[in-house]
C-alpha cells in the first residue's frame, strides 16, 4: 500500500517536526540552520520526497512524504507557489504519458501527491492573503487539508475561534479543499456520522514532538514548558491523533481515489482539451 | 516626559496585545478581523500613532506606541519597507524644517520613534531574509530592539538555542541594533553591569496578556491553557517585565538622546550633503 502526503508551510512552523511525529521516527533531520540569505538567493521551494515502510496496525504501508522547506520565507513569494504547482502537476504529466505509452514501462512509478497538507500559522486572526492565494491554486489539482501548526501556542478560546474565522474564509473565498465528502446513498450512517465529525474539526490543529517522557508510568510524547505538559496524543491539547488516523487508516483510500478519478482526470482533459 | 515607540512584525505575532500589556490598559482595540483580501489590496501599513498618558513610579510619561499592522502580510512585501522607513525619515523632515525656520511653529510636535521593537516569529531557526533586510534598513535611522514573539510558544532550551542564533546572525550581517552601549570612562560599574546583563537578555522574549486571573492570592496577567498558566510578569516564563523596565525606566533617555544626538545628526548630514 502505497501512499503519497506533501507537507507546505512557512519555515519553523513544525513541519519536519510533524513528519517525525506522524512517521514516529526520525525521518527528516534537523536541518543545519540554512543561512537565510543563501536560502534567499536559491529563491526556489526545495522539494524532497522521503519514504518510509510502516506498519499501520499489521497493514504495511510505503509512506512517501514530500517536504517543501523555503516556501514563505522571502520577501516575494511567488515563485515558491510556481515550484509547487509544477511538481504536482509534473506527476499527472508522467502518469499521461505513461497511459499514452504503446509499450509501457514495467518500472513506473506513480508519484502523484494524495493529500496536501498546508500549515496555517497560528496568528489568532485569519487566513493571510498567502494562504488564500495558495489553497486556491492548489486547490483545483490535489486534496487540500489545512492544519493549524503549533496549535500550543493558542488556548482553548482562541483556537475555537480561529478555526471558525478560517473556515469562513475557506468559504467566503470559496477555496476548495478536502472536506469529508460522503455519499448519501452509498455510505452508510456510521461514515457519515465520522466524516461529519471530523469536518467539524477543520482546520486541524496540530502540535509534534519527537521527545517523549514517562509521565504518570505510561510513555508520552510532549513539549515540556516550565508551566506543563503538552501532549501530542492527547485530544484535549490537538487534533493530532484523530488527523493521524483519517490520514493513513479510515481516509486514505478515498484520499487516493479522488486523486486518481477526478483531480487527475479534470488535470487530464483541461491538459488534451488546450 | 514624553516617549515613542513603533510597534513592527507580522499581523498575529501580538503586537496589540502587547502593547496593551505595556500600557496596562486597553490602548490598541482588538481589531475586526480584516479581510485578507481587502488588506493585501491596499498594499500599504498603515501607521497608527496612539498616545497613552502613564504614571510611572510617580512620573508622567506620555507614551505614543506606533502600530505597524500590515507589515509581513502579502505576497510581495517590499512596498511595506519603504511605508515604514518613511514615516521614520518624515520626522527627521519635520525636525530639519522646524530647525530652519526662522520663526518657529510654537505648536511645534516632536514626533520622531525613538526605539523600534521588531518582533521576531518564534521559528526556532533564524532570521528570515525580511528580518535581516528591515532591520538592517532602518538600523542606521532608528533604535532597533530585536523580541522574540509569542515566546509561550517555545521551550527554554528552543528559546536559549533560538536567541543564540538570532544574535549569531546579527553579528554575521552586521546588522546595526541597540546593544545598550556604555562608556568605559563615564558609567558607574552598576550601570556597565547593568547593560551587560541586559545584552545578554537580546532578543528579549515576550509573552503579552490583558487577562487577569487570581492565582494563589495574588493578581496574575497570564495565558491559560489546559496544561499550565503563563505568567507575563515571571522572569522565569519571558523577558516581558526587565523590558519594560529598560523601556520606561532606565533607558528612556538613552534612547532619546541617541535619537537627537547621532541618529538625526546622521541623517540630517547625509540628507544636507547631498
Ligand atoms: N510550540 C511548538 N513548537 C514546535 C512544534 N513542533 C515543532 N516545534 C518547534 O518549532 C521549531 C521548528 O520546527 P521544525 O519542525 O524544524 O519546522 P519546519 O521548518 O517547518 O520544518 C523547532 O524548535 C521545533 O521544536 C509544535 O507543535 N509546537
Ligand atoms: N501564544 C501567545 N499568543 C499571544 C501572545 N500575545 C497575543 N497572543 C494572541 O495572538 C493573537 C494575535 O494577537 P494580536 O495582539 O492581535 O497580534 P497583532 O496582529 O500582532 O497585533 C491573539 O489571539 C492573541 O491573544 C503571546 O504572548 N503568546
Amino acid at each position: 500500500l502505497a501512499f503519497t502526503v506533501m507537507i507546505v508551510g512557512s519555515s519553523g512552523c513544525g513541519k519536519s517536526t510533524f513528519v517525525n511525529t506522524l512517521c514516529e521516527s526520525p525521518v527528516i533531520l534537523r536541518k543545519d540552520h540554512a543561512d537565510a540569505e543563501k536560502a534567499a538567493l536559491q529563491k526556489t521551494v526545495s522539494i524532497t520526497p522521503t519514504t518510509v515502510e510502516m506498519d499501520e496496525d499489521g497493514l504495511k504501508l510505503s509512506l512517501t512524504v514530500v517536504d517543501t522547506p523555503g516556501f514563505g520565507d522571502n520577501i516575494n513569494n511567488e515563485p515558491a507557489f510556481e515550484d509547487i504547482l509544477g511538481y504536482i502537476e509534473h506527476q499527472y504529466e508522467e502518469i499521461l504519458s505513461q497511459e499514452s505509452r504503446i509499450k509501457r514501462n514495467p518500472r513506473f512509478q506513480d508519484n502523484r501527491i494524495h493529500v496536501l497538507l498546508y500549515f496555517i500559522q497560528p496568528s489568532g486572526h485569519s487566513l493571510r492573503e498567502m494562504d488564500i492565494e495558495f489553497m486556491r491554486q492548489l486547490g483545483p489539482r490535489v486534496n487540500v487539508i489545512p492544519v493549524i501548526a503549533k496549535a500550543d501556542s493558542m488556548t482553548p478560546q482562541e483556537l475555537n475561534a480561529f478555526k471558525k474565522r478560517v473556515m469562513e474564509d475557506i468559504s467566503h473565498y470559496k477555496i476548495p479543499i478536502y472536506d469529508f465528502p460522503y455519499d448519501e446513498d452509498e455510505d452508510d450512517e456510521e461514515t457519515i456520522e465520522e466524516n461529519n465529525e471530523l469536518r467539524a474539526l477543520l482546520p486541524f490543529s496540530v502540535i509534534g514532538s519527537e521527545d517523549e517522557v514517562v509521565l504518570n508510568g505510561r510513555r508520552v510524547r510532549c513539549r515540556q514548558y516550565p508551566w506543563g505538559v503538552v501532549e501530542v496524543d492527547n485530544s484535549k491539547h490537538c487534533d493530532f491523533s484523530k488527523l493521524r488516523y483519517m490520514l493513513l487508516s479510515s481516509h486514505l483510500h478515498d484520499l487516493k481515489d479522488i486523486t486518481h478519478d477526478v483531480l487527475y482526470e479534470t488535470w487530464r482533459t483541461e491538459k488534451l482539451s488546450k
